[in-house]
C-alpha cells in the first residue's frame, strides 16, 4: 500500500486548500525557513491520529488551526485528509483507496471520517494498528529530533524499539 | 513478550553493525542490552568506532559522526520493521557533502518498498528526488505548495 | 543586586526589540520577567512575531525562525555585556541562505570592537571570513589545520 | 585585548601540535564531518579553566588527552595554550603579552601557567574574572546549543542573564 496524498486546509500555515501528491520513491520538500515544510509532517502525524500538541510544537490543539495572518482572518477549523492506495489490502477496510480525514473546529470539538463516513478517533487508531503507519516513533523523524536517538539514556532509548518490536 | 523483543533486538542489532559500516566506510558499532536477563526493562547501549579511530564513548564524537550513528539505528528499525512510508525533517543538517552521499545510498536500499518524504535544505538531496515540491510564502503568513523542478529552487528567498 | 540586574536586563531587552527587527526585516519581538516583583528570580519569557505572521507561541515558530530569535537574545546580551571575543559552532545549521546573509550583517556590527570564531559548513559565511582555517584528517584520528584560500575549502572529502 | 593564538598539543584528536592565530574580524573554521572543529571550541574551554567535562562532551577529564589512533599511540598529557594581546591591560598583569596554558596527565595530575609561571587553576579563574572572557555562555555556543536558548524552560533561561549582569 502507499501513501498517495496529503491534503490541507486551515491546516497551521495552510490556510487554503493544499494538495500534495506523493510518488513512488523520495519526494523532497524544500523552500525558505518559516514557510511551512515542517507543518507538513505535523499535518501527517495528526491526520494519522497523533493527540499530544506537543508533538506537533503546540501547547493546545487549537494551535493547529490557522491562525490568521497580516491579511487573513483565522479560519474555523483546520481539517487535514491522507489518502492510500490500499490494493494490497494492508489496511483492514474494503476499499481499494482509504481516506482518512480529520477536522478540528475552533469550539473544541473534532470530527473523523473514513472514506466520507464519519467515525471516531478510536477507529482512526485501530485502522492503523499494526500496520507499520502511524506515529512510529523510528519513521517520523521531526526536525532537530535525530541527536535525541543517541543523547537520550539508554532507559528512554527503548522506545524505539518497542514500537517496533 | 521476552521472544518477540528479543528476536527483533537481534535483527536490530544486525542490521546496525552492517549499516553504520555503509555510512561510515568501515569502522565498527554495536547495540546491546545493558541487562540481558531483563530484556523488557533494560536500557540498551550504544558503541560506534569511527573507521581509523579508537573506541569512545558516544558523547564524543563529532555533530555529524552522531547523526550518522543515529540514522545507521533509525533505518536498522526500520529494516526490521518496515513502514510504507518514512518522513526525514533535516536529518541531513549536520552531515557534510560526503555524507550526505552516503546517507542518501542508504536511503535508496528501502526506496523499492517504502515511500520517502525528505525535507532539506541540501542540494545534494533535491538532485536525487523523484518529485521536488517547493512550499513558499508569497503572501506572508500563508503558505504554498508548488512543484518544482530541480534548477528553479526557491531556497534562498525567504522573508526570514 | 537588584539594580545592576535590571539594568542589563532594561539594555538586553532594548537591543532585542532591535535585534529581532533587523534580522527578520520586520515584525517584532520582547522579552520580560514572568515576576517583576522578584527580578533576581523569576524566569525570563521570550514573545516573537515573524513579519507578516499573527503571534503565537514561540514552540511554534519554524526551526530556522526560532536560530534567528535565539541569536538576536544571544547579540543583544553580547552587546550589553560584550566579549574580545566569540565562538560561534555552526549556529547557521538551520538557516537558509538569505538568513545567513542578515545573520551575517549582525555580526558585522561587532566585528570592529571583537574577534570571532565561527564553524561552519556555509559558504556564504566563509566568503565574509577574514580568515579562514580547514580542519582535515590526512592521516585518519589525527586533526590537521590548514590554513585556506576560499576555493579550496576541504569541504567534500570526509572519510565520514 | 585580543585573543592572538591558540597551541594544542595532545588534545583530543590534536595529537600533533598545532597552532591557531587569531585575526581581527571574523575567523571561519571549516572541513567535514569528524576531523576537530568542535575540538578546537572545546580546547578554548579548557584553556580558559572549564571545569565540566561534560560541557566538552566527554565524561571525565581523561578524556580530553589524545587516545590514540590505528597508527599512534595515546599521548602522556594533554596541553593547551591560550595567548592574548594584554596592550590595553584588560587582563590585570603586567604584561603586553598574557600566555595561560593547562597541562593534564594520564595521571590525573594538572599544571598550569601564567606566562609559563606556574600557578593554580584559581589564580586563571581570577585572572579572566570581571574581563568578559571565560565560559560566559552568550560568548561561546556549542554545536546544536542555540535551540536552548528558546527550549529551556523560563527559570533556566536566567544563566545567560546572570553571567551578564
Ligand atoms: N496555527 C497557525 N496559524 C498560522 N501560522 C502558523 C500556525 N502554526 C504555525 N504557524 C506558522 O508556521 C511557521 C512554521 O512553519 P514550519 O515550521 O513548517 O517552517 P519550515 O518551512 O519547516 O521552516 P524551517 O526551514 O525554518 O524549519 C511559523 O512561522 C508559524 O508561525
Ligand atoms: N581524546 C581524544 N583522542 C582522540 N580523538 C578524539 C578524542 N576526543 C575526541 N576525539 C575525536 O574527535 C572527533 C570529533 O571532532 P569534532 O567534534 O571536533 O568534529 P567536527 O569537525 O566538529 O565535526 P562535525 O562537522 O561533524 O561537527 C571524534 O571523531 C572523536 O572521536
Ligand atoms: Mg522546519
Ligand atoms: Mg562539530
Amino acid at each position: 500500500m502507499h501513501f498517495k496524498r496529503l491534503e490541507m486546509f486551515g491546516f497551521k500555515s495552510f490556510a487554503d486548500r493544499t494538495q500534495v501528491r506523493l510518488e513512488q520513491g523520495i519526494t523532497a520538500v524544500v523552500g525558505p525557513n518559516g514557510c511551512g515544510k515542517s507543518n507538513i509532517l505535523d499535518a501527517v502525524r495528526w491526520s494519522l491520529g497523533e493527540q499530544s500538541a506537543r508533538e506537533m510544537r503546540g501547547t493546545h490543539m487549537l494551535d493547529l488551526i490557522f491562525n490568521g495572518s497580516e491579511n487573513r482572518q483565522p479560519t474555523g477549523m483546520a481539517e487535514v485528509s491522507i489518502t492510500f492506495d490500499n490494493s494490497d489490502s494492508r489496511l483492514p477496510v474494503d476499499f481499494a483507496e482509504v481516506q482518512v480525514t480529520r477536522r478540528l473546529y475552533r469550539s473544541g470539538e473534532s470530527e473523523y471520517f473514513i472514506n466520507k463516513t464519519p467515525c471516531r478517533l478510536k477507529d482512526i487508531h485501530e485502522l492503523f494498528m499494526d500496520t507499520g503507519i502511524g506515529t512510529n516513533a523510528y519513521s517520523m523523524i521531526g526536525q532537530g529530533k535525530i541527536d535525541m536517538v543517541l543523547s537520550s539514556k539508554p532507559e528512554d532509548r527503548r522506545f524505539l524499539f518497542e514500537e517496533a518490536a | 513478550t521476552i521472544e518477540m523483543f528479543m528476536e527483533t533486538f537481534q535483527r536490530v542489532a544486525d542490521n546496525f553493525r552492517v549499516f553504520f559500516r555503509r555510512l561510515f566506510n568501515g569502522g565498527q558499532a554495536r547495540i546491546y542490552l545493558l541487562d540481558e536477563s531483563d530484556p523488557l526493562e533494560s536500557g540498551i547501549e550504544v558503541e560506534a568506532r569511527p573507521p581509523g579511530k579508537k573506541p569512545q564513548g558516544i558523547s564524543l564524537l563529532s555533530g555529524g559522526e552522531q547523526a550518522m550513528t543515529a540514522t545507521a539505528l533509525l533505518f536498522s528499525i526500520f529494516k526490521a520493521k518496515p513502514s510504507p512510508f518514512c518522513v526525514l525533517d533535516e536529518v541531513d543538517a549536520a552531515l557534510d557533502d560526503a555524507n550526505i552521499g552516503r546517507f542518501l545510498n542508504l536511503v535508496q536500499e528501502f526506496t523499492d518498498d517504502s515511500q520517502f518524504i525528505i525535507i532539506t535544505h541540501s542540494k545534494q538531496t533535491m538532485a536525487r528526488a523523484n518529485v521536488l515540491y517547493g512550499v513558499t510564502m508569497p503572501e506572508r503568513g500563508v503558505s504554498q505548495l508548488v512543484s518544482v523542478r530541480f534548477d528553479e529552487v526557491p531556497e534562498a528567498e525567504s522573508a526570514a
